[in-house]
């Protein structure tokens, strides 16, 4: 069953001997959903990667990071997560947004998406969607729509759009919301 | 163009089929 999109899964892990660039691999590559149920089955889940790492999912030919010609003017849709959740929701929301991603759950607005970021951290772990223009706002809000409908997450649950210009020169710990 | 569209039901059936 060919997928809308070629998608690369990305690995980083953070070592802080090496550039930052250096920590992040590119995995695999598919185009499948039985080559997406084989990686994923194959791989260590989220929850059980060590702090420091990420996951990234992104369409070929769009790397996971700022600087990306397709992502230096967008944002992200950030779902921040408090510690003991990892072992609750992590995997189960992180997969949700695997399968919005290969599913084309966002239809006319897919191609804005550009991938989606799993950060495992200490204090707080983090998911989140990256789009590819910030000032789409007809895209930007109905990807969120979608997205937080997908996670099944309350209505009273504020998720935040983050520009990545905001989210890499941000002096305090949280970037703006838009 | 079409869109390949796949809803999450059929996804998940796709990983427990052999």
């Amino acid at each position: 069953h060919h997928l809308q999109n070629r998608w690369v899964l990305w690995f980083f892990k953070n070592d802080r001997g090496r550039a930052w660039r250096d920590n992040l691999q590119q995995i695999t590559k598919f185009d499948t959903v039985e080559d997406f149920w084989a990686l994923y089955s194959h791989i260590k889940l989220a929850s059980k990667l060590s702090a420091g790492c990420d996951y990234a999912l992104f369409k070929d030919g769009i790397e996971p990071t700022w600087e990306d010609a397709r992502n230096k003017r967008g944002g992200r849709w950030l779902i921040s997560l408090a510690k003991e959740r990892r072992h609750i929701d992590l995997d189960r929301l992180w997969l949700e947004t695997l399968l919005c991603l290969i599913g084309e759950s966002f239809e006319e607005f897919g191609q804005e998406v550009c991938g989606a970021v799993v950060n495992i951290r200490s204090k707080k772990d983090k998911i989140s969607v990256w789009t590819q223009e910030a000032e789409n706002q007809k895209a930007v809000l109905h990807i969120g729509r979608v997205y937080k409908e997908r996670l099944g997450l309350s209505t009273k649950t504020i998720i935040g759009y983050q520009t990545h210009a905001d989210t890499a020169t941000k002096s305090n710990t949280v970037a703006k919301s838009k | 163009g079409t869109r390949i569209i796949y809803e999450r039901k059929f996804l998940l059936e796709c990983k427990n089929s052999p």
